[in-house]
């Protein structure tokens, strides 16, 4: 399954 | 986070610093768009969803407090403020904004990395930022004349997008597997669009004269 994409940057 | 992030966030900080001094020490909004204002808070706002389902870092949720609260209270002062507010250029801010928003939803709701709330604003917010300069580079083109405070704000603006390219070149080349086709080709399309102001920010710092964009 596609992982939740985290966004580290602003 | 590397030098070229770090310098990147400091720069777009200093821009909005430079921004909230220039209308609280001359109490005046002139030479700035409203409208790229109020499209920057609509960007963050969209794009920040994840306060609320991700913890990143402290730094990371501090700032995004602060670009949320920065922009709301200026787009605030620039309509509400009894003083401020008179300066405000309306006859010259009159890019026709809703075509930008409605446009990058539309791209949102077709290119995203997954069909989820969250990411399709994100993509929106990406998209939108990348052309809400666009009435501002349109004010000062009409205005002519550029006060030093809102040049500098345009500048540390372009600065910030500008450090973000290294920082994903950066980040390419140092972490497996990084990509950002979203972020990374509508970052450029977003610098480029600063390539001409630069372009008359450095003849008239070199020169040492007033910046003047041409008609």
């Amino acid at each position: 399954p596609l992982e939740q994409r985290i966004h580290d940057e602003l | 986070m590397n030098i070229f992030r770090l310098a990147g966030d400091m720069t777009h900080l200093l821009s909005i610093l430079v921004l909230l001094l220039k209308i609280y020490a001359t109490k005046s909004c002139s030479g700035i768009s409203r409208k790229t204002q109020e499209l920057y808070a609509i960007v963050f706002m969209a794009r920040y969803l994840d306060l609320f389902t991700d913890f990143i870092s402290v730094y990371n949720t501090f700032m995004k407090l602060i670009f949320i609260a920065s922009s709301l209270a200026i787009v605030w002062c620039m309509r509400f403020h009894p003083v401020v507010r008179r300066s405000y250029d309306r006859e010259l801010d009159t890019f026709r904004y809703f075509f930008l928003v409605g446009a990058s939803f539309a791209l949102a709701l077709v290119w995203h990395d997954k069909f989820t709330l969250q990411e399709v604003f994100w993509a929106f917010s990406i998209y939108l930022e990348a052309v809400a300069i666009l009435p501002q580079l349109v004010l000062l083109q009409r205005s002519g004349n550029v006060d030093n405070l809102t040049g500098q704000y345009v500048f540390f603006l372009g600065a910030y997008r500008a450090f973000y390219i290294l920082n994903w070149i950066y980040r390419y080349m140092t972490e497996p597997r990084f990509t950002r086709w979203i972020a990374g080709i509508s970052g450029v399309v977003q610098t480029a669009l600063y390539a001409d102001f630069f372009y008359y920010y450095f003849i008239s710092w070199k020169n040492n004269s007033k910046l003047k964009l041409p008609a």
